[in-house]
């Protein structure tokens, strides 16, 4: 059963947490069940989807640092239209300090990925949104998945963390997780207008050969409009360019397994 | 003599590094000396002045770890034209791990301020980038500062991070470091043409009140291509909408004292 996919990079502001709400809710929205678990102390994913911080009891800090079962902090997405395939594990401000408190933990690695295995088989997909840095957190995120999405700003500065997050994931396949696998680089915010975005593509292409996603994100303000009503690109704007583009990737994603 | 500035903001990618970059050469351009201290693994803002990764021997990371002095690790800049008023403290990668050996220090929070010191006296302004969390690293930014610039995207997630920002420094202002005060909020990739720009404008303004930097920095393809060249927008492209903006921004900082 359930396939878990980070959606990781470093670099902030890349489209991490746009790229984790959209493909959950698309692969909800093609009837799989998903789960978008929220590692991020921004807590954006949970946030973006129109949870409210006030009302959530328990989040992701809960599980990782004080052993309560990732089960009962899952709640259902506020999206109607696919409330019966998406859930949520949502993030709040505690896990600020988490990576600190981690540090003291015996197999401080595997918090996340032991807390997962008790409810893995009751999704198709688990998506994990994760915070901008190579901290436990991330490494957290990358020792449970099966597999990565890198999503790629086409900008210079993006490149530039590219060979860091990639000795990363090799050492945590080396010494944590050997199945973890790319699951393809995701060029985000894309404006085919500038040279820039398109150096950026040839080099991408270059570094990641076939693990490369034919779907590109466009750069669509109707994206980052989405998230202050709550709503997934899908049900703000099914005709805007942004949600053509994730309804393609979660095309992508499921034909890949 | 030295004011020092941090520049920061947890959420990612919401313009911190192409403001420390900007600023500390609009401030050298106005011959005010100058240091630029690059506490991000990332280490942008040292690649941003082209700076050559391979040809840097010791980092901040030598420094806050190794208690390698900070004058031994500071190099001018590549750019001529400002060479007499601009210097370089640059990071590297090995930063990445400074998080959790930060935590066994004693008086983990001060290795910066420490640092700092024995150097400060030599520059007018010495401009700090952080990376996009909240962690130790960014603590001992906000310990070591006098006052706060703040970078926000005008998008609605970087509205989300600010009372968790706020709280930081306050907590750092009561317990670590009584002087430091807000510089100002400065609004960053704003597109006067999108109605997400002009409502989060207004709403960073009532959070802020008086505390609100007059400069704008308009989304402008030249600041994202100027990196690529190693270059700050003043010597990439003056004439550009970018290029004006830091240059206004200097300006109203050079007014602060
Ligand atoms: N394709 C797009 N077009 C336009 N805006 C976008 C697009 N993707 C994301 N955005 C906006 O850009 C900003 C950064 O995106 P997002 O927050 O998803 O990145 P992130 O990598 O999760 O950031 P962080 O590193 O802080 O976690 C957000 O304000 C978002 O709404
Ligand atoms: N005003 C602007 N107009 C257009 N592009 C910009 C502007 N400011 C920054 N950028 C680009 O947006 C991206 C993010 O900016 P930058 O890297 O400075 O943010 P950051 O906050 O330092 O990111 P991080 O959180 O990863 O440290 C970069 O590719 C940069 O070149
Ligand atoms: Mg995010
Ligand atoms: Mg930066």
């Amino acid at each position: 059963m359930g396939r878990i996919i980070a959606v990781a990079n470093q670099k902030g502001g890349v489209g991490k947490t746009t790229t984790a709400i959209n493909l959950a809710a698309c692969l909800a929205a093609a009837e799989k069940k998903t789960l978008l678990l929220d590692i991020d102390p921004q807590a954006n994913a949970t946030s973006g989807l129109g949870l409210e911080k006030s009302k959530i009891d328990k989040s992701m800090y809960d599980v990782l640092i004080k052993d309560v079962p990732l089960r009962e902090i899952i709640v259902n997405t506020p999206c109607l239209e696919i409330e019966r395939y998406l859930d949520i594990a949502p993030a709040d401000i505690h896990l600020t300090g988490a990576e600190i408190e981690l540090t003291t933990f015996n197999k401080r690695e595997w918090r996340l990925s032991a807390s997962i295995e008790s409810i893995k088989d009751k999704y198709k997909y688990i998506i994990i949104d994760s915070p901008p840095s190579l901290g436990l957190l991330t490494v957290n995120v990358l020792t449970a998945a099966d597999s990565v999405i890198i999503p790629i700003q086409s900008e210079y500065y993006a490149l530039e963390g590219l060979s860091q997050l990639m000795s990363t994931i090799d050492l945590v396949r080396e010494r944590l997780n050997s199945k973890i696998v790319i699951e393809g680089a995701l060029l985000t915010m894309f404006d085919a207008r500038t040279n820039l975005s398109r150096e950026v593509e040839a080099e991408i292409r270059k570094f990641f050969k076939k693990k490369f996603f034919n779907s590109i994100i466009p750069r669509n303000i109707r994206l980052s409009e989405a998230p202050s009503y709550g709503q997934p690109i899908i049900f703000y704007d099914l005709s805007s360019k942004g949600a053509k583009s994730y309804l393609k990737l979660a095309k992508e994603v499921i034909k890949n397994g």
